[in-house]
């Protein structure tokens, strides 16, 4: 039973990306078949896992290609994915182009996770649509609070008006840093609004989950025992889990 | 003379909103009457100086409203805004709707600063194509690099396709940690491909230009004195020196 994840938030540099890279990573670790979909024009899951191989988009000729990460294969993107989104924002079928690409991918994987754009256009939309939740990372920071009423009701509008089946998964809390009075008090208004669909590990502020990326690598392979690697671990367990 | 600044970034969470509200306010105390306009459906700038106050858009009704900063008035924004972009995108002039709006504002200010959303959309093209120059934050981590090469191309189409007059201002180095390899690397890097065009101070990462928007203040007057307030500071000076 193949599970698809969409991972979006329009609010910019929340850990989508980071999230999809260390996830997937974990997943495969754990033996699971993992597949990662590119879907957003700036194409950092592509710079991590494919650098330089990303010649087409999941929604033209693009298959998917092994990555050095154990379990983990990606299809990588480029910028014509803003040209995709302009094309398919003027199809009528256009929401729907990435569901029959991935529902044609399903048998091959165990996990499909989906790297979304800081936007709610057409991309964050064709994810939505193709997918069976929805995870949410949500940075511990006053500016995060705001736009996560939007995107729910975005979710809730493509359930009524395109039959979408995707559902909230969780939310998991990111750049979590003790020391800040800022990240509590954020992460209990959120978990006040969500309770029972935050995971309960916050991945904490690491930079080693920033520079991970820059030798095209997850956590898993950068550093396996700092601190983002071992929350990373524990939310990819507790994902695993309600997944079931 | 009036400077109409675009701040644009389609990569996510980088500081276009961070420095938006804090070169406003610096500016202001500084004696010049600024314009800030939200043209963010996340509307995070207007829920630091205007909160609740967003009934319109720039593209709509909205006039400017005076914030509690010296010298600084905001042109709110609400989510309505992905509703104006989608109406723009078809109508035949829609890329110069806030050029018309912003060039009728300009007399009664010597400031007009732009805030963007994180792609490269209707709402960016909008603004490069009202704008004199562009104020490009960069983050000094890895992502942060791959989508400079892809905002210089879309804004050089803009100046041949639609003959915008936009150009580069200038580059501010954002979420600087003195501490890690990385933050030094990147900025190596960017000053290698930008040189000049990189302002000499970059912003510290620092907890109060964070903590600051849940109090609806920009750093000066949340924390003059700090290290996020004095680099602003810097750079704001830098950039009313660049405009002479
Ligand atoms: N827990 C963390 N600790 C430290 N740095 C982090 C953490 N998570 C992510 N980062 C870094 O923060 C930046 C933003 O993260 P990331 O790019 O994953 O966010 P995003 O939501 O995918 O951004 P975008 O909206 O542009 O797609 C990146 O440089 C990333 O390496
Ligand atoms: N120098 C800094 N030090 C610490 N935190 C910062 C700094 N600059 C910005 N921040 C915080 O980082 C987060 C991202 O900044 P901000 O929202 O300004 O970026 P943005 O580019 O406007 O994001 P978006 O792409 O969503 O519009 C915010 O929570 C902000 O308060
Ligand atoms: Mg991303
Ligand atoms: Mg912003």
């Amino acid at each position: 039973m193949t599970t698809v994840l969409a991972v979006s938030n329009q609010k910019g540099g929340v850990g989508k990306t980071t999230t999809v890279v260390n996830v997937a990573a974990f997943a495969g670790l754990a033996g699971k078949r993992v597949l990662v979909i590119d879907n957003d024009p700036q194409a950092n899951a592509t710079s991590v896992f494919a650098a330089g191989q990303g010649t087409g988009t999941v929604y033209g000729s693009q298959e998917p290609v092994a990555t050095s990460e154990e379990g983990v294969w990606i299809c990588p993107a480029t910028a014509d994915l803003i040209d995709d989104e302009r094309r398919l924002s003027k199809q009528d079928a256009g929401r729907f182009a990435l569901r029959r690409r991935i529902d044609a991918l399903r048998p091959s994987f165990d996990l499909i996770i989906i790297d979304c754009p800081p936007t709610l256009n057409y991309l964050p939309m064709n994810a939505l649509l193709a997918a069976d939740h929805l995870l949410l990372p949500v940075q511990t920071e006053y500016f995060a609070l705001e736009g996560l009423t939007q995107l729910l009701a975005f979710l809730e509008d493509l359930r009524v008006d395109s039959g979408a089946q995707c559902d909230l998964l969780g939310v998991v809390l990111t750049m979590f840093d003790q020391r800040h009075p800022l990240s509590h008090q954020v992460a209990a208004e959120i978990t006040k609004h969500l309770g029972q669909r935050v995971f309960t590990t916050p991945i904490p502020r690491d930079v080693a989950l920033a520079a991970a990326p820059s030798h095209g690598q997850s956590i898993v392979r950068y550093d396996p025992l700092s601190p983002g690697a071992l929350a990373y671990a524990v939310v990819t367990k507790e994902i695993l889990r309600g997944l079931k």
